[in-house]
């Protein structure tokens, strides 16, 4: 992890539902990768970063200083994909539901 | 109607199925949260449509959620009835499609006439045993609220052809399922009624049918939708006390105790030893180190008893101007 860029981007993370202590009741699957975004969203911004044109004037505004306290734009997932989760219900009946927004395709400032 | 694998075939297809892409291994463990005897049909059916979600994106009946619900068998009048629980649907979800699939087996003929009718056999007292007009059978459904003791309403009756050979077949049962869900009725009945002589009760086998209902959750899209369905602590709470709820469990010893703030924390001086400018009307101005004797004093250790004596007198001594020395140190002085 530690020689990922500093720049806003997508970074590694696998998350297994039994370090959430899901796993009793998630059929499938047991794990997937979700990623999170991380980095710097500093004047002057990369376009790799695609700013938003709000996060391109905070930054400048931050850079120039004119307003104390303006914190610099954060850098979040931008595109997300879905997941499927299998799992039983209260009554153990077995339930398939696809979630939105599960993972990280791309990161952005905003 | 989809037909249905052998029992041992049926098994591999499951095993087949259990592969999980994420992982590429079997789904072992997906396999142990169904529990042992859970792999039944409808998990099958289940792990089916989650491979072809995960593996080409394809919405389940154009919706983003699929609930199955097992039958629970019961007899009512010497008949075979099964009743299924439809109440963990959430409110936030539209009823897409609601299908009913249940496993049947062409009708058997009496022995006498199998011992007798060899395959394409020419003798004409097969012709003349030839089978008579198919026996048909009836599907009923019927929808009651919970805990009424009636047989509840009936939602729709289906006819079913009996099958060539055994194979599981699907109706469509999205108007009982919503008409029933409308009413607020939301346990279901099935029963495969037919005109001949009851064929006894089925034993609840692998082969129990089974509702799935392909649906759309509104909420799915909420924030944290995920936390609403998959964010337990106690997966099943049923039954077994709750573990941390242990009836002796004592009130929690340790006494709650709050920081309470004495005054302002405006500063760290000590209360009530205000400094205040000397301009200030008749205040007594301290200086500094008179208030503050150097903090690195060290502790003088406690002299004993006899010390103590001796330090007595030393005490009374040192109270006389001249300091007296002995002998040979006054004499080492006098020659220096």
């Amino acid at each position: 992890q530690w020689d990922e860029p500093r720049v806003c981007s997508r970074r590694y993370l696998k998350v297994d539902f039994a370090d959430i202590g899901w796993n009793e009741w998630i059929i499938s699957p047991k794990s997937f990768d979700a990623y999170y975004c991380a980095g710097a969203c500093e004047f002057p911004m990369p376009k790799i970063v695609r700013p938003s044109n709000h996060a391109t004037i905070q930054s400048i505004v931050r850079a120039v200083g004119i307003v104390p306290g303006i914190p610099e734009p954060c850098c979040v997932p931008d595109k997300m994909n879905s997941l499927g989760v299998l799992f039983l219900d209260e009554n153990r009946n077995v339930v398939l539901k696809v979630y939105p927004n599960m993972s990280v395709e791309t990161c952005a400032c905003r | 109607s989809h037909t249905a694998p052998a029992w041992s075939a049926q098994s591999a297809a499951a095993d087949g199925l259990l592969r999980d892409k994420h992982s590429q291994r079997p789904l072992g463990d997906g396999a142990a949260t169904l529990g042992p005897g859970a792999q039944d049909m409808v998990a099958v059916h289940m792990i089916r449509l989650y491979e072809k979600y995960s593996r080409r994106g394809a919405r389940p009946g154009g919706g983003n959620t699929v609930r199955s619900f097992r039958a629970k068998l019961e007899v009512v009048n010497q008949k075979a009835v099964y009743f299924f629980n439809l109440t963990s649907m959430q409110d936030s979800e539209m009823i897409l499609t609601a299908t009913f699939h249940f496993y049947s087996e062409p009708l058997r003929w009496p022995r006498a006439r199998e011992m007798l009718c060899k395959p394409r056999a020419k003798n004409a007292s097969c012709r003349l045993l030839s089978p008579g007009p198919p026996v048909r059978q009836h599907l009923l459904f019927r929808s009651l609220s919970q805990n009424t003791a009636t047989q509840g309403l009936l939602r729709g009756a289906m006819a079913v052809a009996p099958p060539p050979r055994a194979l599981w077949q699907a109706k469509d049962i999205s108007h009982i399922v919503k008409a029933a869900r409308r009413d607020g009725e939301l346990l279901l009945s099935a029963q495969l009624d037919s005109e001949e002589r009851d064929p006894g009760v089925p034993s609840s086998s692998p082969h129990a049918p089974y509702i799935l209902i392909y649906a759309n959750d509104l909420a799915i899209s909420e924030p944290n939708s995920v936390a609403v369905t998959l964010q337990r602590y106690d997966p099943f709470p049923a039954g077994d006390p709750e573990p941390r709820a242990a009836p002796n469990i004592s009130a929690d010893p340790r006494v709650r105790r709050a920081a309470q703030a004495t005054g302002p924390l405006q500063d760290n001086e000590l209360p009530g030893l205000d400094e205040r400018p000397a301009h200030a009307p008749h205040v007594q101005h301290y200086h500094k180190h008179e208030l503050w004797p150097s903090p690195f004093r060290a502790l003088k250790p406690r002299p004993g008893r006899k010390d103590r004596r001796r330090k007595d007198q030393d005490m009374f001594m040192a109270s006389s101007q001249v300091l007296d020395f002995d002998e040979k140190t006054m004499q080492k002085a006098r020659r220096k």
